[in-house]
């Protein structure tokens, strides 16, 4: 499973 | 989502909210230094520069809504509103940005994950927040002034950096891939120079109280 694209924390 | 992360996210909201809050309400900005204030409204303008290209959830976006509107709220109260303008002092908060922001502009170029624009930008967001909150932190120094620095500000900021770090270490142990050494380190950092600022909080906070003792 890969990460999904951006960033997901702010 | 994790809890942790959930309940970071809250209590860093609620860390500007508060100190948002405070300053309209007393209309005051005494001891709060503007340059901590314009640093975080460049950490949240450079890191959100996704808002409009990659959408994560509506929560995400909403919460980067808000972080960049109450900080650039904050920013234009000291800097623009007739009455709490008054009650900044300069002349204490001298700390140069270029010591701050080119060091961290430089390290973003260098070191970063993919050398895009966005992402340099994103990187250099989290090198610049983990040292934010030095120009605050001389202030506090030299005046000694905590009047508006609340209990609950320094709680809230200090629970958000404590979360954070948990929410890291949950999601590394649950999620495959999950491997973010720029971030981490960061906010290592950045959390270690919060426990700096505590200490004087806490310093500041004990002599002001010897010194309203009854003589």
């Amino acid at each position: 499973e890969l990460e999904p694209e951006g960033h997901d924390e702010l | 989502m994790n809890i942790f992360r959930l309940a970071g996210d809250m209590t860093h909201l609620a860390s500007v909210l508060v100190l948002l809050l405070k300053i309209h309400t007393i209309k005051s900005c005494a001891g709060i230094s503007l340059k901590t204030q314009e640093l975080y409204a460049i950490v949240f303008a450079t890191r959100y520069l996704d808002i409009f290209t990659d959408f994560i959830s509506l929560y995400n976006t909403i919460m980067k809504l808000i972080f960049l509107g109450s900080s650039f709220s904050i920013v234009w109260y000291i800097r623009q509103h007739k009455i709490v303008r008054r009650s900044y002092d300069k002349d204490q908060d001298t700390f140069r940005y270029v010591f701050i922001v080119l060091p961290c502009i430089f390290l973003a170029l260098i070191i970063n994950e993919k050398f895009t624009f966005k992402e340099v930008m994103w990187t250099f967001s989290l090198y610049l927040e983990a040292v934010a909150i030095l120009p605050q932190l001389v202030l506090l120094q030299r005046t000694r002034n905590i009047d508006n620095l609340t209990g609950q500000y320094v709680f809230l900021l200090g629970a958000y950096r404590a979360l954070y770090i948990l929410n890291w270490i949950y999601r590394y142990f649950t999620e495959p891939h999950y491997i973010h050494w720029i971030p981490w380190i960061a906010g290592i950092v950045q959390t270690l120079l919060y426990g700096d600022f505590f200490y004087y909080y806490f310093h500041s906070w004990k002599n002001n109280k010897k010194l309203q003792l009854p003589a």
